[in-house]
């Protein structure tokens, strides 16, 4: 189990650095298994750079630059061993516009290279636009959900009931 | 295996039988705010095995059945049914005979949950080893909650450790 | 202090009322004080329900009922004890755009009747079109902030940066 | 008392000297991700006397102070000064004589902070006095951090009750 867990450290934190470094064009970022001769008890830390900034404690990233970091380790632990489904439950929310489009040109990437299906709940019409289906939750009927498949103008009509 | 479908009857806000189709590749749900899309996410991690009823942003694991509206009455019980495309034969052993394999968890008002594979009822231990095998399951880190994306950021390391253990 | 404590719980109950209702369109919400016979000691207990469902335990709410419940408690409190500031950093995120109008709208009822002034930190151009004045915060120098005053147009430019 | 401007100098990533005019109304702060405007907020906080570096995101209250970028050293201080317009005279006693009052907070590295009020150092409780009376403050209920706005409705009733004691 434990050369199991380091020989996957190494592969997650390969992909991680590369993930890191497309959705801020730039940067470093690396992982690093802290406090025990024991991989199996260790923590995980993040050290993250956004480009031309000093490294810093995560805590001082931005809730933007969080997001993105924190997407860089999901979809790196995806590429390692690629779940079956990803559910991004309104994971945009913190993003401004051209990271937006940053995040789901990392999802178009990931769809070439894994056969992960992925689920994304969003209010922003720019990720609306690039998904491949689209499916809307109404409550025509208050306090009943119902879904209907819709096309991308719809869509943007929920989003302003 | 490939995730396929999910049935929802009586779970949270949909009272009314609703299929959500899972295809390859990238899958949009919009909606207005309190239309259920977060419910949805909910009723696959819950069929999925999901034990703590806090999972559910509930104080009970009954507050998954459908409680009512000013128009209609509360259920008294809920299902929700997953279904997987086994073609490709990676199922575990006791599992892996059928070309798809359909789950399903329903649960009764005081009465708690049945899980069923294909039909045969099986325990909750059951789901939690097919889903394990599967890189998938209730507590997977590729199921990622509203507001929560930044959890991972502000966790203690130990508990980041955990996602690599997925990779594993 | 227990009577100012219950005196004030009435005028903050009778304006969270109120907002919650023109926030939601209807429904209805009120405030508890639980637990104890001192008012000093109890807990603040909020009933919510939306337009058309049952009350429920605020925890079932959505992401945006959640945020748009919560900002009618905090003005609730304003009308009672106006602040002579409020910063909002991004709580426009979790919203859908018809929410976002009627969030701008109490905000509008806001300036109306107290002296508080607004600070709002936000993505969302719907919002930003609302607001009196716009400063734009940059990092020309990567690492540097530096503020300047911008107009809707450039200010909708950042947000594609 | 209005609040009227925020000046930083050297706080986080607000190394050059930075004027925040706060008038009457609706002002928006617009900008891409990481670029400072949850810090904007953070100064506001700071200045008005928080003690707990873990309300500034930092691991150390020093954090606060520039660290540097690949062309500039980091610096050994920072300052946030609030300029107030007490034209209709309801600050305390002690400080109601002006008709604005400039409070400022400044840190050095490794040797803590100093409060001055119109020039003359003060101590940190006497900043939280005059605030407490104008209800504000670095814990108002008024200032909302990022993605918190939820936090109000999922924390314990006691701690929510809070907020009724700043309307009292
Ligand atoms: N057991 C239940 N019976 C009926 N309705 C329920 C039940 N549990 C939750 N709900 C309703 O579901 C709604 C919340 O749905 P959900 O959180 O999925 O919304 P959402 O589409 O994710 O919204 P947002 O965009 O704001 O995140 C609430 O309004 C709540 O009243
Ligand atoms: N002491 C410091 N010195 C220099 N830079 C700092 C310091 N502390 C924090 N920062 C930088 O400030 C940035 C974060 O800024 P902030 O959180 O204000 O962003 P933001 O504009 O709110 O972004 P978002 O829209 O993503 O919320 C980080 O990138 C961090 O590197
Ligand atoms: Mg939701
Ligand atoms: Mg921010």
């Amino acid at each position: 189990a434990r050369a199991r867990l380091t020989a996957s450290f190494e592969t997650v934190n390969g992909h991680f650095k590369k993930l890191f470094k497309s959705l801020f064009s730039g940067g470093t970022a690396e992982l690093i298994l802290t406090d025990s001769e024991d991989p199996l008890e260790a923590g995980l830390d993040i050290l993250a750079r956004p480009p031309g900034k000093k490294p810093q404690t995560l805590s001082l990233l931005s809730g933007g630059e969080q997001a993105l970091t924190a997407m860089a380790l999901i979809f790196a632990v995806f590429l390692t061993n690629p779940a079956p489904i990803c559910v991004l439950d309104e994971v945009d929310a913190p993003l401004d516009d051209s990271n937006v489009e940053r995040f789901c040109d990392l999802l178009d990437e990931m769809i070439k290279t894994t056969k992960t299906r992925f689920v994304v709940i969003t209010h922003n019409p720019i990720t609306m636009a690039r998904m491949h289906r689209l499916f809307g939750v109404t409550m025509a009927e208050q306090g009943v959900s119902q879904l209907v498949s819709v096309d991308l103008e719809t869509a943007k009509q929920y989003q302003a009931a | 295996m490939q995730f396929t479908k999910l049935r929802l009857l009586g779970f949270k806000s949909f009272v009314e039988p609703s299929d959500f189709v899972i295809e390859p590749g990238l899958t949009g749900v919009v909606g207005p705010n309190g239309c259920g899309k977060s419910n949805l996410v909910e009723a696959l991690r819950w069929v999925m095995g999901e034990s703590s009823y806090k999972a559910m942003r509930a104080s009970g694991m009954d507050d998954v059945i459908f409680s009512g509206t000013n128009n209609r009455p509360a259920r008294n019980n809920a299902e929700v049914s997953l279904t997987l495309d086994n073609s490709d034969r990676t199922a575990p052993a006791a599992f892996n005979d059928d070309d798809t394999i359909e789950i399903s968890r329903r649960i009764e008002r005081e009465a708690g949950s049945v899980y069923r594979i294909n039909g045969r009822e099986v325990r909750q231990r059951d789901i939690h080893i097919l889903f394990a095998d599967a890189s998938s399951g209730a507590r997977s880190p590729a199921l990622v909650r509203q507001g929560q994306i930044g959890e991972i950021i502000n966790a203690k390391p130990e508990s980041r450790r955990r996602i690599l253990e997925e990779a594993a």
